[in-house]
């Protein structure tokens, strides 16, 4: 544990509470891509499978159950609960365009043929693409909330500080992992328009709004 | 295996 790694765990669980506050407080999940939460549910159910057959420690056997529940509870409200404040309309990105590429580029690419590895791979794949539908209905609606700006500044964030964490082990441990690196790298990349948009302007006090 | 130490990160 470095604290790249740390900030980075405690920046993805900032995000996960944030969304989860922000629906409940509100009572609403306007502004929310449904799909890109039912595609994290699948990444952590198909990435911790292990946490019944392997012990690693009592933090990240806690994390990654909270990550579970978290990402179940978000799909439970916004496609159950406060259903009807869903933005189905504009939550039109076809799913299956990310789901069967990563499934069969992680029975291609992979450390091992086995299923727990190509679930754990393909996991990884699908993290990396996840927040599309996500963007793809800030894109089509032209805005974002400051709020659902900020859950996602911290969980695109924290995938950057992995990278780090990565450039870390890799000196200090001379340990990596190629497959869990470039996809890290796709994933960051796909939020630095985010990025700068939100340093530009929600950090300034204003909306997040797309040019016409 | 370098993998598995991945594997003890979220």
């Amino acid at each position: 544990m470095n604290i790249f790694r740390l900030t980075g765990d405690l920046s993805h669980l900032l995000a996960i509470i944030i969304l989860l506050v922000k629906i409940w407080k509100t009572r609403s999940c306007a502004g929310i891509s449904g799909k890109s939460q039912l595609l994290f549910a699948l990444v952590y159910t198909t990435r911790y499978l292990d946490l019944v057959s392997t012990y690693i420690s009592a933090y990240n056997t806690f994390m990654k159950l909270i990550f579970i529940c978290a990402s179940y509870a978000t799909v439970y409200l916004i496609y159950m609960k406060f259903k009807a404040t869903y933005d189905h309309n504009h939550d039109t990105f076809r799913v299956e365009f990310l789901i069967l590429p990563s499934f069969v580029l992680s029975l291609l690419i992979n450390h091992d043929f086995a299923v727990l590895e190509i679930l754990w791979t393909f996991s990884i794949y699908l993290e990396s693409v996840a927040i599309l539908p996500q963007l793809f209905l800030v894109s089509k609606t032209g805005e974002a909330e400051s709020i659902t700006s900020h859950y996602l500044f911290a969980l695109g964030s924290y995938r950057g500080l992995y990278l780090l964490n990565w450039i870390y082990r890799y000196y200090a441990e001379s340990h990596y992992d190629l497959i869990a690196i470039v996809a890290g790298v796709v994933q960051t990349v796909l939020y630095c328009d985010f990025f700068y948009l939100y340093v530009t302007k929600v950090l300034k006090g204003k909306k997040l709004q797309l040019p016409a | 295996t370098s993998h598995s130490q991945t594997k003890d990160e979220l």
